[in-house]
């Protein structure tokens, strides 16, 4: 099964 | 001071009932040039980023930046008890702690006024900034809603496969599979019905199929979607606004 990634493997925090 | 008038209700009823499952609360950032708002979802899966510009609204002023923070389950309460033909005029003092939303009936003199009472919300920004796509899709939203749900009742999982001329939608769960595949096609007789895809680089991408769910509440706003697809990235799903945009950035799936 895919694993579920979330937006702060992709994305800086400002 | 903030005022914005919408000629009609119903554009602000689509955009919160687009974002209000995902989102529970989130802040309304004003400015001269419009409204914006970026949120994300409590599993940091799905992000939402609005623009409403100021060209959108029948009326808007600003004098002075300011940050509203709603709970959009209180909002849609609110914006459900005008009619979607109403005026809709919110309007805010610069440190105001409550929204103002006033509903104009064009044909009955009838005016309803109500308070929303605002919140202090300390929310994390994310720095989506302007990316490279390898692959973008433009489509009718309500056929994007379609393949969302078919594919959904087979599985969990929704993969996106891009290549030179056309992108195949694919599920497969423990009952079947499902694949759906669509190609450009021009319509000039009804070019909302055109479909586009142009490609850098074939795509090959999984995302979640709830979280799609959650997107295609925004069918209603546009009757085409864009997706912007690059490799390991989050996928940008695009609705259009009159002047603006909702967008929709989901984290995609990647196999261990």
């Amino acid at each position: 099964t895919p694993i579920q990634n979330d937006l702060n493997e992709f994305y800086n925090i400002i | 001071m903030l005022e914005g008038k919408f000629e009609e209700a119903s554009l602000l009823k689509k955009i919160v009932e687009a974002m209000k499952d995902c989102v529970s609360s989130c802040n309304f950032n004003c400015t001269e040039n419009g409204i914006s708002v970026q949120a994300v979802d409590n599993s940091r899966v799905l992000l939402i980023s609005l623009l409403i510009e100021k060209d959108t609204f029948e009326e808007y002023r600003c004098d002075r930046n300011i940050t509203l923070g709603v709970g959009l389950g209180s909002l849609s309460k609110i914006i459900g008890n005008g009619a979607n033909s109403d005026y809709l005029t919110i309007s805010a003092d610069d440190d105001a702690d409550k929204l103002n939303i006033i509903f104009e009936d064009k044909v009955k003199d009838k005016i309803s006024e109500y308070n929303l009472k605002l919140l202090d919300i300390d929310a994390d920004l994310l720095d989506v900034g302007p990316m490279d796509t390898d692959a973008t899709i433009t489509l009718p939203s309500a056929d994007f809603a379609k393949i969302c749900k078919d594919m959904k009742v087979l599985s969990e999982s929704l993969q996106i496969i891009v290549t030179k001329d056309s992108a195949l939608f694919q599920s497969v769960g423990d009952i079947g599979t499902g694949n759906i595949v669509i190609r450009p096609k021009t319509d000039i007789d009804h070019p909302e019905e055109s479909v586009t895809i142009s490609l850098d680089k074939p795509i090959d991408l999984s995302f979640g199929s709830k979280y799609l769910s959650d997107i295609i509440k925004a069918t209603s706003l546009s009757q085409k979607v864009t997706i912007k697809l690059t490799d390991q990235s989050p996928g940008v799903f695009e609705y259009k606004l009159p002047s603006g945009y909702l967008r929709f950035y989901l984290a995609p799936k990647f196999d261990e």
